[in-house]
């Protein structure tokens, strides 16, 4: 349901 | 606290400055530099003269990107990534905007009414063709009254870092693990405002209902928006913005 917050917070730091 | 040592919560202090400096997305030095640079009329009238469609959609654009400053901040202060990940989640959807509206104090010019906005300083006039006045005026009212209590840096970083770490959003899943670390993080604030001579702003800070109701009507307007243009969100809107809005 939240794809693109669970992949920003995922990736390590950017 | 009982089960805070003092050394914890310096290292905590320390922790949260540094995450914030390294994701507060402009320097202060070069806001305030960048004051007197105005949008000139012409200017203004370019940007109402915009479709509602099109300035949603820049404005949208801004806002993630405010937002995805937000995430880094939180993945980079100290407990945020031992929360679990339905938490991280429930905590950035409730939070991250208000972020940004505390954020943006600092890119507000009380003098004038102005806010930095696509790199130069914009009146409420500017975002007319949104159809949203009452909306702008009250974040612009907000972002005022914020300006009157001259939060430092250190400030704001902690004050954000409370915004986001906040115990009583609902659907929670370690309620008591977010508790800990908000308790640490206020003891964190508290004493550097003692430290500083600043603990009268402490009743000074905006309730909570203030940030709520602001996001609130953000989505509210973003909800009639959508009704009427269901397409130009589905296609165009950032999926990060769409995630946590509708």
């Amino acid at each position: 349901k939240h794809r693109i917050l669970h992949k920003l917070l995922q990736n390590g730091n950017s | 606290s009982p089960n805070s040592s003092v050394t914890e919560i310096e290292h905590l202090t320390q922790n949260v400055l540094k995450s914030y400096r390294e994701t507060c997305q402009l320097r202060l030095e070069d806001l305030q530099l960048l004051r007197l640079e105005t949008f000139s009329w012409e200017e203004v009238r370019s940007y109402q003269k915009k479709s509602m469609e099109e300035m949603w959609e820049r404005c949208a654009c801004r806002i993630t990107e405010a937002i995805q400053y937000v995430v880094e901040f939180a993945k980079r202060m100290g407990g945020f990534m031992e929360l679990c990940q339905n938490d991280q989640i429930v905590l950035l959807k409730a939070g991250a905007m208000e972020v940004v509206l505390v954020r943006m104090c600092r890119a507000f010019n009380s003098e004038n009414r102005t806010v930095f906005f696509e790199g130069k300083y914009a009146g409420p006039e500017l975002f007319k063709s949104l159809g949203c006045n009452e909306l702008i005026n009250s974040i612009f009212d907000f972002a005022h009254s914020l300006c009157s209590l001259h939060f430092s840096e250190n400030e704001i970083a902690l004050f954000t870092a409370l915004v986001l770490i906040n115990s009583s959003r609902p659907w929670l899943q370690e309620k008591d693990k977010v508790e800990r670390l908000q308790n640490n993080l206020e003891l964190a604030f508290k004493h550097m405002l003692r430290k500083t001579h600043r603990e009268s702003i402490l009743a000074k800070l905006p309730p909570k209902g203030k940030l709520r109701s602001l996001c609130y009507q953000h989505m509210e307007k973003l909800r009639s928006f959508r009704q009427m243009y269901p397409i130009i969100v589905h296609a165009v809107f950032p999926p990060l913005y769409k995630e946590l809005f509708s």
